[in-house]
C-alpha cells in the first residue's frame, strides 16, 4: 500500500476514482497525521471528502479547497501534490511542522466531484455542478456563485444556461452546503483558501461590493508577501487585490462568505496559466505550479499561525 | 462525448469600457454558444473566448466590425485535448 502514493504520478492528471484510491493510500501511509472526513455527498451521490492533517487536539484550522470549478484541472492536481507535500513534510520541514503543531490543515481536493467526473467522461470544459434546474433543460449551478454572500446580485446569472448561474437559493448545491455545514460546525476555522485557475491572481474580499473589508490593509500586505513568495521560484507573476477591483464583480463567492462568517484570512488563488493554454494546462506544468503554490500557501499559513485571533 | 474539433480560443483586448460592453453583448448571445474562459472585466485584462467552429467566422467578423483586437490563443482545442488524453493514458500505463 505504501507504494501506492510512492509510485503515483503527480505529473499527470487523474480521474476521481484514481484520486479517491490515492487518498486511501495516503491514509494508510500516514495514519497518525492524516484522516479522511466524509463531509457530504454530491448531487449524483458521490462522496465528498476532506483530508484532515492534525497532530491531535482540537486546534484552529486552515481550510483549503481545490477544484470547485471542475474544468480547472490544475487545481485538483495541485491539491493532490499539496496533500502529499503536507504529509511528507511533517517532522522534516521545520516551518510546516511548526504550523501543524499549532494548527490543523483541512484540504478538500475535489470540491465538485460530479463536475470533475463529467469532465473526464463527457465534456472536458464543464465548470458547474450537475444538478437539474427546475423548468430548464440546462444543467448545473456555478458553485462559486451559490454562497450566501451577496447571493443573486448582478455578478452572477439568474439564467440556468449561464456558466455563472447562481442556483435557486443560497447553498442549494450539496457541494456548497457540505462545506458550509462543516466549517460552521467546526467553529474554529481561521483561514479559507479557495484554489482556482487560471489568470495568476490572488483575490480577497469583497467580490460583491466595493466596500473594503475591515482587514483590508492586512489582507493586502499578506497578499503582496504571498505573491512575492510564489514568484520567487519560477518568476510567475500574480496580481492581487479585492475580487471586485482586480477582476470583476462576483456575487455569492466562497471567500466572501467565509469572511462574512468570521474567517479573516480568506483568499482565492487563480493558478497559472500564462494565457497559452487556459484550462488545458499541459501536465508537465503540474509540479512547477504546485511547487510555487506551496510557497504561497506556506506564507499564508505561517502568517495565520503567527497572528492568532 | 462532446468534442471540440475546430473550436478556437480567441484572446480579445478591449481598449476601453465601450469595447468591454460590446464583449458583454457577445457573451449574452446565447445562440452562438461561445464560452468565456476569462470574462470581460477591465480594459487592461485580456478576454479569452472559446468559439465553436461553426460560428468562428461570425464571431471574428463581430470582433473586427467593432474594432476589437484579438489573437488566436488556441488554434484547435480538440488537438490539445487529444494530447492531454494521450498523456493521461501513457501515464496510467
Amino acid at each position: 500500500r505504501e507504494r501506492i502514493t510512492g509510485s503515483f504520478s503527480y505529473s499527470t492528471y487523474h480521474t476521481i476514482e484514481e484520486i479517491y484510491s490515492w487518498i486511501d493510500g495516503l491514509l494508510l501511509e500516514y495514519p497518525k497525521l492524516v484522516s479522511r472526513i466524509d463531509i457530504g455527498q454530491s448531487y449524483e451521490g458521490r462522496p465528498i471528502y476532506a483530508l484532515k492533517f492534525s497532530t491531535g487536539g482540537n486546534k484552529p484550522a486552515i481550510w483549503i479547497d481545490t477544484g470547485i470549478h471542475s474544468r480547472e484541472w490544475i487545481t485538483q492536481a495541485t491539491g493532490v501534490w499539496t496533500a502529499k507535500k503536507i504529509a511528507s513534510s511533517y517532522g522534516v520541514d521545520s516551518s510546516l511542522t511548526d504550523i501543524l503543531d499549532n494548527l490543523d490543515i483541512i484540504l478538500e481536493i475535489v470540491t465538485n466531484p460530479d463536475g470533475y467526473a463529467y469532465t473526464h467522461s463527457t465534456n472536458r470544459m464543464w465548470r458547474k455542478t450537475r444538478s437539474i434546474n427546475a423548468g430548464s433543460t440546462c444543467v448545473g449551478v456555478d458553485p462559486n456563485r451559490n454562497w450566501n454572500a451577496g447571493f443573486g446580485g448582478p455578478g452572477s446569472s439568474s439564467n440556468p444556461c449561464s456558466e455563472t448561474y447562481h442556483g435557486a437559493h443560497p447553498h442549494s448545491e450539496p457541494e456548497v452546503y457540505s462545506v458550509v455545514d462543516f466549517i460552521l460546525a467546526h467553529g474554529n476555522v481561521k483561514a479559507m483558501l479557495s484554489i482556482h485557475s487560471y489568470s495568476q491572481m490572488l483575490l480577497f474580499p469583497y467580490g460583491y461590493t466595493n466596500d473594503l473589508a475591515p482587514d483590508h490593509e492586512e489582507l493586502t500586505e499578506l497578499a503582496k508577501q504571498t505573491a512575492n513568495a510564489l514568484a520567487s521560484l519560477h518568476g510567475t507573476q500574480y496580481t492581487y487585490g479585492t475580487t471586485i477591483a482586480t477582476i470583476y464583480r462576483a456575487d455569492g463567492t466562497a471567500t466572501d462568505w467565509a469572511y462574512n462568517n468570521g474567517i479573516k484570512y480568506s483568499y482565492t488563488f487563480e493558478l497559472r496559466d500564462t494565457g497559452r493554454y487556459g484550462f488545458i494546462l499541459p501536465a508537465e506544468q503540474i509540479i512547477p505550479t504546485a511547487e510555487e503554490t506551496w510557497l504561497a500557501l506556506m506564507t499564508v499559513m505561517e502568517h495565520v499561525k503567527n497572528h492568532p485571533y | 462525448q462532446k468534442t471540440f474539433v475546430g473550436d478556437q480560443v480567441l484572446r480579445a483586448h478591449a481598449k476601453d469600457n465601450a469595447q468591454l460592453d460590446v464583449l458583454r453583448e457577445l457573451e449574452a448571445m446565447k445562440h452562438l454558444q461561445v464560452d468565456f474562459w476569462r470574462g470581460p472585466s477591465r480594459p487592461n485584462l485580456p478576454v479569452d473566448i472559446r468559439v465553436p467552429n461553426a460560428v468562428l467566422q461570425q464571431v471574428k467578423v463581430f470582433l473586427e466590425s467593432n474594432s476589437i483586437d484579438y489573437s488566436i490563443m488556441i488554434e484547435d482545442v480538440q488537438e490539445l485535448l487529444d494530447q492531454e488524453h494521450q498523456d493521461i493514458q501513457s501515464a496510467t500505463l
